[in-house]
C-alpha cells in the first residue's frame, strides 16, 4: 500500500489554491439548508379577532431549504430519503427530491366565541411547528 | 377516557373562589351520549375556518351572540391561568382538561331566567342549551358560576352560608319526578376581592348530561345567612348582593384528534431513548445510595 501510495502523490498534480475550493465545495452544506423560520401572524390580519380572543398573536414557523444529500443523521431522515435522492439523481429526475417538512409540533390554546355565543377554550395539538426534517 | 377520574366524587361537591384556584379535582369521566353526534357536525370554529376556504366564509359566520362581558372575563382569566402570552397551555398538576366551555343562560328560547328574590331567598329559572358539546368531549367537572355584584360596599371580609336546591324542569313528561338536587356550603371571601364563585354541579349535572339532554332547564334556590357560623345566625339577605344569573362552565376532555392530549405529551416524553434500568440491574442500589449504586455500576 505504501508503494500504492506512491505512485498516486506522483499521479495527483500539486492543486492551486483555486482547485482547492473547487474540490471542498462538494462537501460543502447548501447555503439554504433546511431548518426551521419565524412566521408570526396576529388573528386580526386574518379578521378573525371577531371570534378568537386570544391569543392575539401566532407563531406557527414553517421549515424551508434544500436537503443535503447526506441527510441521515443530521435530520433523522429515513434511509428512504437518500433512496429518494438518489433515484432523483440518477434514475428519474422527475421524482422530486426530498422535503423540507416539518418534523415535531407544539400545541397551542385558543379562546374562542361559538356561533351560539358561547365561549369556549380549546387546546389544539400540532399548531406550531418546533423542527424540521427531510423527508 | 373511559376509566374514571382518580378523584371520583368521592369528594364533597366544594366552592371555589374562581379563577384564583386552579380547577383541581377530579369527577368521573362521562361518556356523552350518542345524541352528541349531531355536536360532532359542529366542527370547533377554528378548524371549521381552517378547512374552509380562508376566512372570509367565517367572516358571514361571525357569531351571532355577543357573549356576556362578565363571562368574557372571567373566561380570559382562565385562558392566563392555563396558557402562555404565546399560546402554549401550561402543563400544572391536575390540570387534565384541554376544553372549557361556558354557557349564558339561554334568553332567546323564550325562558330566559325569571328572577325574584323573596325574604332572603333566591331563585332564578335557568335555561342552558348544550348544542356546542361535541360527542368526544368528555365532561370531567360542571358548576355554576355566579358572579357577586354589590351595590353598596360591605365589610371587606364576610362568611356565607349558603343553600342551594337545583331543581330540574322535565318538559317532556311531567309525569317523571323532576331531578332535584340541593347542597348547602359555607362561604368565607373577602367579597371586595373575589367577584366570582365557582359552585360543583358535576353529581346534579351527570345523569342530565348522561341521558343525552341538550338542553338543561333548571331552577336554583340560592338562600345566604350572614354570619360567624359559630354564633347564632339569622337568616338575612346580605346587604344588597344581588346575585347575576349564574353560568354554567364545563371542564371537558376532548379526545378528538385535534385536540391536545396531556397523556399523549407525556407518553411522547416517554418515547425518548431514556432506558428505564430494571430494577434488578448491578447500578441500581437498593439502599438507594446513588454514590454507591454507580461506583457499582463503574464496576459493572
Amino acid at each position: 500500500s505504501r508503494q500504492r501510495r506512491n505512485e498516486n502523490v506522483k499521479a495527483a498534480p500539486p492543486t492551486s489554491p483555486y482547485n482547492l475550493s473547487e474540490y471542498f465545495k462538494q462537501f460543502v452544506f447548501p447555503q439554504n439548508e433546511c431548518e426551521l423560520h419565524n412566521f408570526r401572524l396576529s388573528f386580526s390580519q386574518l379578521k378573525w379577532d371577531k371570534w378568537i380572543i386570544a391569543p392575539h398573536r401566532y407563531s406557527p414557523q414553517y421549515c424551508q431549504g434544500d436537503c443535503p444529500r447526506a441527510v441521515g443523521h443530521r435530520y433523522g431522515s429515513p434511509v428512504h430519503t437518500m433512496v429518494q435522492n438518489l433515484i432523483y439523481e440518477k434514475l428519474d429526475p422527475s421524482v422530486p427530491k426530498p422535503s423540507c417538512v416539518p418534523a415535531e409540533y407544539s400545541p397551542l390554546s385558543v379562546l374562542t366565541i361559538e356561533p351560539d355565543g358561547s365561549i369556549v377554550y380549546k387546546e389544539y395539538e400540532d399548531m406550531i411547528a418546533t423542527k424540521c426534517t427531510c423527508r | 377516557p373511559h376509566s374514571r377520574g382518580r378523584g371520583g366524587s368521592d369528594k364533597a361537591p366544594g366552592v371555589f373562589a374562581a379563577p384564583e384556584d386552579a380547577p383541581s379535582e377530579l369527577n368521573p369521566v362521562l361518556q356523552l351520549p350518542k345524541g352528541g353526534r349531531r355536536g360532532y357536525a359542529l366542527l370547533p370554529p377554528l378548524l371549521k375556518v381552517l378547512s374552509d376556504q380562508g376566512p372570509r366564509s367565517w367572516d358571514s359566520k361571525a357569531p351571532r351572540l355577543q357573549p356576556d362581558s362578565r363571562a368574557l372575563r372571567y373566561m380570559k382569566r382562565l385562558y392566563k391561568m392555563s396558557a402562555t402570552k404565546e399560546g402554549i397551555p401550561k402543563t400544572h398538576k391536575g390540570h387534565l382538561y384541554n376544553t372549557v366551555r361556558l354557557f349564558t343562560p339561554c334568553l332567546e328560547c323564550g325562558h330566559g331566567h325569571r328572577d325574584l328574590v323573596k325574604g332572603g331567598v333566591h331563585s332564578v329559572d335557568l335555561l342552558f342549551n348544550l348544542d356546542r358539546v361535541t360527542a368526544l368531549e368528555h365532561l370531567l367537572k360542571s358548576v355554576l358560576l355566579y358572579s357577586f355584584d354589590t351595590s353598596v360596599p360591605i365589610s371587606s371580609s364576610m362568611t356565607f352560608i349558603c343553600h342551594l336546591s337545583i331543581k330540574e324542569h322535565d318538559f317532556a313528561s311531567q309525569v317523571c319526578p323532576s331531578i332535584s338536587h340541593s347542597l348547602a356550603f359555607s362561604l368565607h371571601f373577602e367579597v371586595s376581592k373575589r367577584k366570582w364563585v365557582e359552585i360543583d354541579v358535576t353529581s346534579f349535572l351527570q345523569p342530565l348530561i348522561a341521558t343525552n339532554r341538550r338542553n338543561i332547564h333548571m331552577a336554583v334556590n340560592f338562600t345566604c345567612l350572614m354570619g360567624d357560623p359559630q354564633q347564632s345566625t339569622k337568616l338575612e339577605n346580605p346587604v344588597n348582593v344581588t346575585l347575576v344569573p349564574p353560568s354554567l362552565l364545563l371542564y371537558l376532555n376532548d379526545t378528538s384528534e385535534q385536540a391536545h392530549h396531556r397523556w399523549n405529551s407525556l407518553g411522547h416524553r416517554s418515547k425518548s431513548p431514556v432506558r428505564v434500568r430494571p430494577m434488578n440491574s448491578p447500578l441500581v442500589d437498593h439502599t438507594g445510595d446513588k454514590r454507591k449504586g454507580n461506583s457499582q455500576g463503574k464496576r459493572a
